[in-house]
């Protein structure tokens, strides 16, 4: 079951008998302009193809009998290892649990709160969830996730002011009166390179004790990828990445850069605008779609 | 900066990385690096100039002066990427040449979308056509049309919902819309703009492509450029499909749009 890249790569290694370490090198290069090709961010091919060469050599693959075959196994496991190689499930610690979701404009984020409303409430014995509409910003964003509530059958909270942190507070206060499962927040998009609203974020935080900050990112993002996950991550220290937009045709190369940054497991996939498309992340699907 | 010291190698490898992470297409980048060993290029100053020079024939654009805006403006593009905040932010430039603007709100899928443009509508004072939520949206470009020929509006910014170029479905959707409006308006006074989140990566040239064959496009606005992101995937989609870019956002308020401008987009990419 290797990827149509790999299988390139292989056939070139097995195709030439003896195995140098030019070949190596070379199948390196080809894996390389593929990751880069994916949106696998610089610094992260430059780190997972030094990685690989270090294997190879630790493995003594030049040695080995069948080389190309030895030679993918290892770039597959790698990539693998690099994009977390167990599906790390949603923390349902202790009740109710708290979700902040975080993230670029236009990521996904009030669309994917409400799939993850969903989720719970379907597929998760969570039937009482609240969604809470901390977006002050933007225009008609707590409309829409009042809509999105209704349509999944989850309670909403918002109040008609304009202080983010305030909102979220008052709706984990109300928890005291109230019989709620789980509680999502949908807060603004922000730029990460927006001093002040990681500043926001870092507020939120402080006041209301979150069972999970989750980064929701569009799989089609590019080469900054790696300071998305750094600068978020830095500010709030997330828990998980939410990818979105999975059903484009993105390759995804940025789950890569942003697992590798953060160092914490993908949990989700947004494949679809329809409030059940929300799947668990599998990395073995996208290792393949990002070697192409 | 990257050429303030060191051997010519590690020169060009800083500033393949500095393109590469400026999100250019990867044959184009090697185009670049042969100019610069060609050429002998030793400088900071020179790799720029290079560039400006590479670029500008696909970059430097015909004046999108108020005067020469289009009767019509279709935005289109995949979802979140930036359209109905940009839809605002062209009726907003040109309200201040005297214009007159009509919204079209075409966008009857997503969730509050109609009342987002209408927010919009509501701050500036433009007048809005509208539908029902879930309705076809053709309709509501159908109305539309009738209106802006009618009501001696200047312009009419049609906002249209977010849609990936891999659903063929939305995208024959998109093509009826443009349909609707060819039968009042000839083709040279429409203005068909896909929007692009400078944040993207690769995928860009696909959407561009995708896009331009269902719904023929005249240029791109680049949205988000407030971001780190360097956009440089526009340059193959400028390149390649011959689309002008006629406009760059940076940042969420009405004002923060302006035409786009090759001297500050290379400026951006050694940043
Ligand atoms: N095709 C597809 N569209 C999606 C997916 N997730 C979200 N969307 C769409 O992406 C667009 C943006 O989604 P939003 O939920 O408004 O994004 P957001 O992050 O809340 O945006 P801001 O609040 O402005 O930052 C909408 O058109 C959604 O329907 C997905 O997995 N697939
Ligand atoms: N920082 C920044 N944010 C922007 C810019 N343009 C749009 N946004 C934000 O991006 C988010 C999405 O913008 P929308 O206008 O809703 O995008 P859209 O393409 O209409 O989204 P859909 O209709 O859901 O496909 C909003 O939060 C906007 O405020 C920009 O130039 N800079
Ligand atoms: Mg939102
Ligand atoms: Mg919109």
């Amino acid at each position: 079951n290797v990827s149509g890249k790999l299988y390139d790569v292989m056939r070139k290694i097995r195709g030439t008998g003896v195995i140098s370490e030019k070949n190596i090198d070379d199948a390196l290069k080809d894996i390389r302009m593929s990751l880069l090709e994916a949106d696998v961010s610089y610094k992260v091919v430059k780190s997972f193809i030094e990685s690989v060469k270090q294997r190879s050599i630790g493995e003594d693959v030049l040695k080995s009998v069948s080389p190309g075959q030895q030679f993918t196994k290892m770039v597959q496991d790698e990539l693998a290892s690099f994009l977390g190689d167990k599906n790390s499930g949603l923390d349902t610690g202790r009740r109710p649990m708290l979700y902040m979701l975080i993230g670029l404009q236009g990521s996904g984020k009030t669309t994917t709160a409400a799939k993850l409303a969903n989720y719970l409430i379907k597929e998760k014995n969570t039937p009482r969830v609240m969604l809470v509409g901390a977006d002050t910003y933007r225009p008609a964003a707590k409309q829409q996730l009042e809509k999105l509530a209704a349509a999944v059958g989850a309670e909403f909270y918002t109040e008609e002011h304009d202080d983010p942190v305030k909102i979220a507070v008052n709706a984990y206060k109300s928890l005291e009166t109230k019989a709620i499962d789980a509680v999502i927040f949908d807060t603004a998009g922000r730029l990460h390179v927006d001093a002040e609203l990681l500043e926001e974020l870092k507020k939120m935080k402080a006041a209301i004790p979150f069972t999970e900050i989750l980064l929701v990112a569009d799989a089609m993002l590019g080469q900054e990828s790696v300071n998305v996950a750094k600068n978020f991550n830095d500010a709030v220290a997330i828990t998980g990445i939410i990818l979105t937009k999975m059903d484009g045709d993105a390759r995804g190369g940025a789950a890569l850069s942003m697992k590798h940054t953060a160092g914490v497991p993908i949990k989700f996939m947004g494949t679809g605008e329809k409030t059940d498309r929300l799947e668990p992340f599998y990395p073995e699907r996208i290792a393949s779609r990002i070697l192409g | 900066n990257i050429f303030s010291s060191g051997p010519a190698r590690e020169h060009i490898e800083d500033v393949e990385e500095a393109l590469i992470e400026a999100d250019i297409d990867l044959e184009i980048i090697s185009g670049i690096l042969e100019a610069i060993k060609r050429d002998k290029i030793s400088d900071y100053e020179g790799v720029k100039k290079l560039l400006k020079d590479i670029f500008s024939d696909s970059l430097n654009q015909p004046s999108v002066a108020p005067q020469a805006l289009k009767k019509v403006i279709i935005l289109c593009g995949i979802n979140g990427a930036g359209k109905t905040t940009t839809a605002a932010k062209l009726s907003g430039i040109y309200a201040k040449n005297g214009g007159k603007v009509i919204f079209a709100a075409a966008d009857t899928f997503r969730a509050a979308a109609i009342e987002q443009l209408e927010a919009w509508a509501k701050a500036s004072g433009t007048r809005i056509i509208k539908g029902i939520d879930g309705g076809d949206p053709a309709a509501v470009v159908f109305d539309a049309v009738k209106n802006a020929k009618n009501g001696g509006c200047d312009m009419l910014i049609i906002d249209t919902a977010g849609r990936l170029h891999t659903k063929s479905n939305l995208m024959l959707e998109l093509g009826k819309i443009k349909k609707v409006v060819l039968k009042d308006y000839p083709e040279d006074e429409i203005d068909t703009l896909l929007v692009i989140d400078a944040n993207t990566g690769k995928n860009a040239f696909s959407q561009a492509k995708e896009f331009n064959e269902s719904i023929k496009l005249t240029g791109v606005i680049l949205t988000k450029f407030d971001s780190s992101a360097k956009g440089g995937s526009i340059i193959r989609i400028a390149h390649e499909l011959r689309l002008p870019i006629k406009y760059m956002t940076y940042g969420e308020d009405a004002g923060a749009i302006s035409v786009f401008d090759p001297q500050e987009f290379v400026d951006k990419l050694f940043d």
